[in-house]
């Protein structure tokens, strides 16, 4: 086998692993279990670094536990607003999409701005026009809703606050 | 916030990263996540990467594409590149979070300054790696 590799991640500012119940810590490694072993799957048959990238990307997105596509987190006015990039080594094309709402995979939408726009970044409806345009799967806002990220933006809708993806603790205001 | 960096047979590389943002978020604030060279970049030459954190931080440091610049210009490893960008300069921005890198060698690079990172690798015909951080 050529020399292949895959690395993902998960976010930052999640559920410490202290604070992790087994349950909880088994779902999460076996959502990263299987968006890795997906995308390396795809490297070994002989797929592209953009496919794979692509590949564990949707699959994270599709994972309610992991704050992007269905997982998104809840906006001020309790919405859901999504961003994503891809960016080919091999030629330096990118495309990138920012605050898209109800587009079931923003990373679909920022792969087909690198493919068929000369554009680099798109945002919001504009954005969701080119999705239609280019027959990309939207979502209604009930596929984005769950019920413990709306629990953490229930707490500090009513404030100036904003948190990192699940950060447990509010002590600081950011930006 | 999701991301994956890949590195195929042709030994071209890719990087790719997808958020919800920040909860609570108003005025339709976005991060760094979708800007090119803060948060996602990918060059063959270098490395490829995406990040995660506080995407204001990542915003004022570039920090992707000065990761790429250190290897670039400087002639650091990936590894040193990483460190300096994520546990030196980001570090002195105030700035939490961290990346994944790797690079066309195979050379995979998890770097982070903050809590509650997950994250998972695979190279070749090895293990696969899943670790979730503090």
């Amino acid at each position: 086998m050529k020399n292949i590799a895959i690395a993902i991640h998960g976010g930052a500012g999640t559920i410490t692993k202290k604070n992790l119940t087994p349950e909880q810590d088994k779902a999460y490694r076996a959502g990263l279990q299987e968006a890795v072993t997906a995308g390396h799957g795809l490297l070994a048959a002989g797929g592209s670094a953009l496919d794979a990238v692509d590949l564990a990307v949707t699959l994270l997105e599709d994972n309610p536990l992991f704050n992007a596509g269905r997982g998104s987190v809840f906006t001020k006015e309790g919405k859901h607003e999504m961003d994503a990039a891809i960016m080919c080594g091999n030629t330096l094309e990118a495309g990138a999409v920012a605050g898209v709402r109800s587009v079931k995979n923003p990373i679909k939408l920022a792969r087909a701005v690198l493919e068929h726009s000369d554009h680099v970044m798109l945002s919001g409806y504009g954005a969701e026009d080119f999705a239609r345009n280019h027959g990309l799967a939207f979502a209604p806002e009930a596929y984005f809703f769950d019920a413990h990220r709306y629990k953490q933006w229930s707490e500090v809708r009513d404030s100036a606050v904003f948190m990192l993806d699940h950060t447990e603790q509010v002590d600081a205001k950011f930006g | 916030t999701v991301g994956a960096v890949a590195l195929d047979q042709n030994g071209h590389t890719a990087a790719a990263t997808s958020t919800g943002g920040m909860t609570n978020k108003n005025y339709n604030r976005i991060g760094d996540t979708p800007i090119i060279g803060a948060g996602t970049y990918a060059n063959n030459a270098t490395c490829a990467i995406s990040c995660t954190g506080h995407g204001e931080y990542f915003m004022r440091a570039v920090v992707a594409y000065d990761v790429s610049c250190l290897i670039e210009y400087k002639g650091l490893s990936l590894q040193q590149a990483c460190d300096e960008v994520v546990m030196q300069k980001l570090v002195r921005f105030g700035g939490e979070g961290g990346l994944i890198a790797l690079n066309k060698a195979g050379e995979v690079v998890l770097s982070f300054n903050s809590e509650g990172m997950y994250r998972a690798s695979k190279k070749n015909g090895e293990p696969t790696f899943v670790g979730i951080y503090r």
